[in-house]
């Protein structure tokens, strides 16, 4: 079950190694940049995971009231035989429905851009039906594997929707928003 | 089938992405270097796939004959929300039985790391004996993939070696220079 992998893979590889990092780098941030990500209850990493697996490499291009303002300090690595091998996060500026903006660290969960590289590809074997199956097990195995895991715990909060068919040109930042709102 | 997916994932999300500048990235490196990868049959990604899915973070910890040197430029790319991620290889000298030193860009194939510590979780449901069976079907749909993708046609040489049981403190040291003259 290719989901089944890409969710361990990528909390083995990436999420169990830097979240534990994740609320002194926004500490840091912070302290040069007049205290940008005021409400401690969003210093966390918000993954976006769309059921369609329609991942943009860069958020304004989903949404234009999402703007980029700038990456968290640098987390070095050694990995696998790649010295040094680094992880950042990007700070976004969402914009609301009153003008009101809002900062935080989003970003998609890649391995969705995998599974929707696969089911455009025919020797991956793969159909756009089985592509909805594998993202809703992507998510439901992610959320186990992190409830259980005490590195990650109070660090993440997942965004799961299903954008298909979806007309509203801001749905993104308004889902982004309606999730920021439950945390406070 | 995990290992289907995590080499489609490895193809799709690094090796078709990060391939393509390889040589590039070793011509600059070269002129900054004293022209230290000498011979050009050698300007490709050496791929460390050890069939026990033991990978070390650092390769001078698996073979004390092979030595980090320096990485090469990186290359940066805005990848599913993440403004400039970067990408990167090692460079590291290799001596050979003859104390003659050998110079390439080698790591190890990242997702084997995944394979191993899911046959380490219980609740990952992946037995040990499972984990060999998976690494081999790794190689074997990664060799499928590459031999089929124009991107790295010539960029990559697969180092699959089945180190189980093995006593010889300098075998991958060997292990990579016997692959290295099979490209003079
Ligand atoms: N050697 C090496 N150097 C790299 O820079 C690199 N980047 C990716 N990979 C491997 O390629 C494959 C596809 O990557 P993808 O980004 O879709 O999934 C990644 C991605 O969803 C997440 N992740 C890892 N590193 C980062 C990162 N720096 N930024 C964001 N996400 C990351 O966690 C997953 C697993 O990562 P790895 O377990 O390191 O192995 C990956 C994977 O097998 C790399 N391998």
């Amino acid at each position: 079950n290719v989901a089944h992998g890409l969710a361990w893979s990528y909390y083995i590889g990436y999420l169990k190694i830097i979240l534990p990092y994740l609320k002194d780098s926004i500490r840091v941030f912070n302290e040069n940049n007049n205290c940008l990500l005021k409400c401690k209850k969003t210093w966390k990493l918000h993954i976006l995971i769309p059921l369609t697996c329609e991942v943009y490499d860069s958020l304004g291009e989903a949404d234009s009231r999402i703007q980029f303002i700038s990456n968290l300090p640098e987390v070095s690595v050694d990995r696998a035989g790649i010295k040094r091998r680094t992880y950042k996060h990007s700070v976004y500026e969402v914009l609301g429905e009153n003008k009101k903006t809002h900062y935080c660290v989003v970003e998609y969960a890649t391995p969705l851009q995998s599974l929707h590289a696969m089911s455009q590809d025919d020797s991956a074997a793969f159909s756009r039906q089985a592509r909805l199956e594998q993202a809703k097990l992507f998510c439901r195995t992610l959320e186990e594997i992190l409830e259980k895991s005490k590195e990650c715990s109070g660090c993440y909060q997942l965004i799961v929707y299903d954008d298909s068919g979806e007309n509203d040109k801001h749905f993104l930042s308004k889902e982004i928003l309606r999730h920021l709102k439950q945390q406070d």
